[in-house]
């Protein structure tokens, strides 16, 4: 086997994919049926998992075009190259399109989409094309035997040189790319998604999925899947402490903002951005905090909210002001009592967690709407 | 060479020169002489050869021949 020079590979274990449009040659549920196995090749062997998304960005994307698309390595007709992708990274990395003048098929016949895609994913995930004429990751298309599963021993030391072993047993990964509820799972320090008396420490909306921060884990929920995905925090930032108090997402920016203690860090995807972390009294306010119990960006007002206890600051974008003054919470959130554990913007309203309770609160009418379960967000 | 033998020859040098330089990242600097043992395009072919563990000779033999004709992976075989 080998990898691109550099060694590039996903920093997160936890991947997205997204189909930008399908070919013509099969039914659409047959492509996402097939780009889903052939992610399932890899996460089988690895600790990886892959999540489909429907809209905005996305790690992997995969589309269909023929001749010229709009990079620099134009297609060439029937037969010759079917397919390329690109070593992991921003922008078009990872990404992997496929020749539309190929017949794609889900047999033996033509060029069966799934046997190029897993070929196709093992270089958006980091591998280079292998000498041996039996690893997946040869150059040459041979015929798509469905007998046998694709991965060679070759592509397996190659994948797991990168992201080393699978977790977990092998039809567990094939079965499913989310995790499992953590409740099921064996180590009791991990909190039950379910259970009455869920907390979190920080909730923030990110690039279309809200997170949910608990000790050293946070879930990630897309609001149209039904289950979560379950992550340490560690292994999406490892360079951030094991545990948030509070987290906001700043989206024009592309920016959510961590704190711990009394220093924060701004994160881009799974980057944290150069010079952090920084001390809170950088953001305007008083040094003898140290600590903020939530915040949440006011997108529709341009204003940022930092509680603490039962007080919040504003920092205002546009003025570039922050409030000399904190003001109480249950004066602007009539409904709100006491220190706040976790808050986020959602649409048009105000998600506070304060222990086991969820309030949902309408800025417009300025009060309370719903009384939620902390859990309102999975599926229990 | 009879007619059709040239076309052929000439077909598979632009087949090989295209392959060379879609995947083996040739660069065609002028006159590329393929029969010179020693140049870009020889080496080349060369090292297509070895990657595919085929006889490496340098030449556009059948087996070299047949095997830039499949179907393949867009991405080049050695890193640019």
């Amino acid at each position: 086997f080998s990898t691109f020079a550099g060694d590039p590979k996903w920093a997160k274990q936890v991947l997205t994919y997204r189909i930008l449009n399908y070919t013509p040659d099969l039914h659409p549920a047959d492509v996402n049926a097939a780009i889903k196995k052939a992610l399932s090749v890899w996460s089988s062997v690895t600790p990886l998992k892959f999540i489909k998304k429907d809209r905005g960005d996305a790690d992997i994307m995969i589309s269909f075009a023929a001749k010229g698309h709009n990079d620099f390595i134009p297609f060439d007709g029937p037969g010759g190259s079917v397919a390329h992708a690109y070593a992991p990274g921003k922008e078009f990395g990872g990404d992997a399109h496929f020749d539309e003048d190929e017949t794609w098929t889900k047999s033996t016949e033509g060029t069966n989409l799934f046997y190029v895609a897993a070929h196709e994913f093992g270089h958006s995930l980091g591998l280079f094309h292998s000498k041996d004429p039996n690893a997946l990751m040869y150059p040459i298309y041979r015929k798509f035997d469905p007998s046998v599963s694709p991965l060679h021993q070759d592509d397996i030391n190659g994948i797991q040189y990168l992201y080393g072993q699978s977790s977990s047993t092998h039809n567990d990964q094939m079965e499913s790319t989310e995790i499992k509820d953590p409740s099921e799972s064996k180590d009791p320090a991990l909190p039950n998604t379910c259970g009455p008396n869920l907390t979190f420490d920080a909730v923030t909306t990110f690039r279309g999925e809200i997170m949910f921060f608990k000790d050293k884990h946070f879930w990630r929920k897309y609001p149209a899947v039904k289950t979560a995905d379950f992550n340490l925090i560690t292994s999406f930032w490892p360079r951030l402490p094991p545990g948030v108090d509070a987290t906001y997402e700043i989206p024009e920016n592309d920016e959510t903002v961590i704190f711990k203690g009394n220093e924060f860090w701004v994160v881009r995807g799974d980057t944290i951005l150069p010079g952090y972390p920084q001390k809170i009294y950088t953001l305007g306010l008083s040094k003898d905090i140290t600590k903020i119990d939530a915040a949440f960006y006011n997108a529709n007002e341009g204003k940022t909210y930092y509680f603490i206890a039962d007080k919040f600051w504003r920092y205002d974008k546009r003025s570039h002001t922050m409030d000399r003054n904190p003001m109480l919470v249950r004066d602007a959130f009539p409904g709100i009592n006491g220190k706040i554990d976790a808050v986020f913007q959602y649409q048009n309203f105000f998600y506070f967690f304060c222990g086991r309770k969820q309030f949902e609160f309408d800025p417009d009418k300025k009060r309370v709407t719903r009384l939620l379960k902390t859990n309102f967000w999975f599926q229990c | 060479f009879p007619a059709g033998t040239r076309q052929n020859k000439e077909g598979g040098m632009q087949l090989i020169q295209k392959y060379l330089e879609n995947y083996y990242g040739f660069k065609k600097d002028g006159e590329s002489f393929i029969w010179k043992s020693d140049s870009p395009m020889t080496q080349k072919i060369k090292e297509m050869q070895e990657f595919f563990g085929l006889e490496v000779t340098g030449k556009l033999d059948s087996g070299t021949l047949d095997l830039i004709e499949k179907r393949r992976c867009g991405f080049p075989d050695v890193a640019g």
